[in-house]
């Protein structure tokens, strides 16, 4: 289950906008 | 130039394309405790980014996080249909890149109409500008 929240998170983050 | 927090007010996608912006809008959801929303619209757009071979194991934790407990906040914005054809896609072994789009597309519909407005009028939001 932990690996499933931690693949969860870096799709979250991956989707964010990278800073400017 | 115009100060980012003024460019926050033009759209929920304004909004959204900026770090700060999305922190702040964060906290606010936390506090009507709603955060789950901005997570799974972020969840969605990450998911057709995936490499096919984390595509499957992806899309069943964002269904068992987000959509299997109709009691939470995304599932209860979610309609019916939608959730059952995402139901379908989650068991298959080659699950498609768009199918988070249509409950994507109702979860942005929600914060546009409801939290974003409620966003811009805060006291959080009022505080910083």
């Amino acid at each position: 289950i932990d690996s499933e929240d931690d693949l969860l998170q870096e799709c979250i983050s991956s989707a964010m906008p990278k800073k400017k | 130039p115009t100060p980012p927090y003024l460019k926050w007010a033009e759209s929920l996608h304004s909004l959204l394309d900026d770090q700060e912006g999305i922190q702040l809008f964060r906290n606010f959801l936390c506090q009507e405790g709603c955060a789950d929303l901005l997570d799974f619209w972020f969840a969605c757009s990450g998911f057709r980014k995936t490499s096919q071979e984390k595509r499957a194991k992806l899309a069943k934790a964002i269904y068992r996080k987000y959509i299997v407990d109709g009691s939470g906040i995304v599932s209860r914005q979610i309609k019916g249909a939608t959730k059952s054809f995402i139901r379908d896609c989650v068991g298959k072994p080659h699950p498609d890149p768009a199918m988070f789009e249509q409950a994507q597309t109702e979860i942005q519909g929600v914060m546009e109409e409801n939290t974003y407005p409620l966003f811009l009028k805060s006291d959080l939001y009022l505080e910083y500008t």
